[in-house]
């Protein structure tokens, strides 16, 4: 595992992180779901709890779909080739390329989907991006979240012992132990309005 | 576009998949130091993105396959537990042109993408 310069982390006060979507982006609940299931993976295995905002203003992480130049000056390049950047802490963004055919996964574990296609399980890229979010580099491990590349048609979204190795040098662990079933629901948390 | 499941993708996509903009890079399989080659520069640009080039090394970059180019595809295939050849072999140019998450490899021109592993065979 590896980390951005300086190893930035979020600061101790800040474990309880939420996050919002562009609103121009219209997303289904069904493609947000998609984003809660990959937080849940990270909060299992750290001290942090995620919950969903509706509203932008004063959201920790900012999620959006781009296609092109989107004033980051980082531009996306079309279908396949880069599939999304996140920030390093604390700055929280996260961005994905509009022009990518994403594929909504039933929740189902890493496989290969599909033997040759330009759709990608948008999962597998979320976790990779919120590695980011919250410090990680790029890992060589190649079943590591953190390796930058990902075929069209794989499936990738269990954290692998490099990827929670590298988070928890970063925050240590998930005070709750194991994170399990109903931890993850109370950990995991939305609101319906702007109330967080 | 979202595709809620495998069986609603349609087939066209299946082709698309050779489509995308680091394709070109295909060509370029088996280069090597001292040749001139169409297309070298774009894939010198690839490797700034990623940060194994550095943005004054690339500002007026060449189709030549020269050292700056042969050092950035030794740091790549050493990060993609490739071997490394400092050639543009088949396995290498495959690793290229997969889809990847647009953050760099290298920051400053430091790569601790593999760190771990280098120190251990460093002490080792």
């Amino acid at each position: 595992y590896s980390f951005f310069p300086g190893k930035p982390r979020w600061p101790k006060r800040k474990r309880d992180l939420t996050y919002a979507f562009v609103p121009q982006n219209n997303l289904t609940d069904e493609v947000k779901r998609v984003f809660a299931r990959a937080f849940t993976r990270w909060s299992e295995v750290t001290p942090f709890n995620f919950t969903r905002s509706e509203s932008l203003v004063g959201a920790d992480i900012v999620i959006g779909f781009f296609s092109g130049e989107h004033g980051d000056g980082e531009p996306f390049d079309g279908a396949m080739g880069t599939l999304a950047h996140a920030s390093s802490p604390p700055t929280g963004m996260l961005h994905l390329d509009s022009d990518e055919d994403w594929l909504i996964s039933d929740g189902g574990i890493s496989r290969r989907i599909l033997p040759v296609t330009s759709v990608v399980d948008l999962e597998s890229v979320v976790v990779h991006e919120i590695g980011h979010l919250l410090g990680l580099g790029h890992s060589s491990v190649e079943d590591a979240i953190m390796f930058p590349a990902i075929s069209g048609g794989d499936r990738k979204v269990e954290l692998a012992k490099d990827d929670i190795e590298g988070i928890q040098h970063l925050y240590g662990g998930n005070p709750n132990g194991d994170g399990g079933g109903e931890k993850k629901s109370s950990r995991q948390s939305e609101t319906s309005g702007g109330g967080s | 576009k979202f595709y809620t499941n495998v069986s609603s993708i349609p087939p066209l996509q299946f082709l698309n998949a050779t489509q995308n903009a680091w394709e070109t890079f295909s060509k370029l399989a088996g280069c090597h130091i001292g040749e001139k080659i169409d297309g070298l520069s774009k894939l010198k640009r690839y490797f700034h993105r990623f940060g194994y080039i550095s943005a004054a090394a690339v500002d007026n970059c060449t189709d030549d396959f020269d050292d700056v180019l042969q050092s950035a595809i030794d740091t790549y295939q050493k990060n993609f537990n490739l071997k490394v050849t400092g050639k543009l072999d088949s396995s290498t140019l495959r690793q290229i042109v997969k889809p990847r998450c647009g953050n760099p490899d290298m920051i400053d021109g430091v790569s601790e993408m593999n760190g771990g592993r280098k120190l251990r065979t460093t002490e080792r």
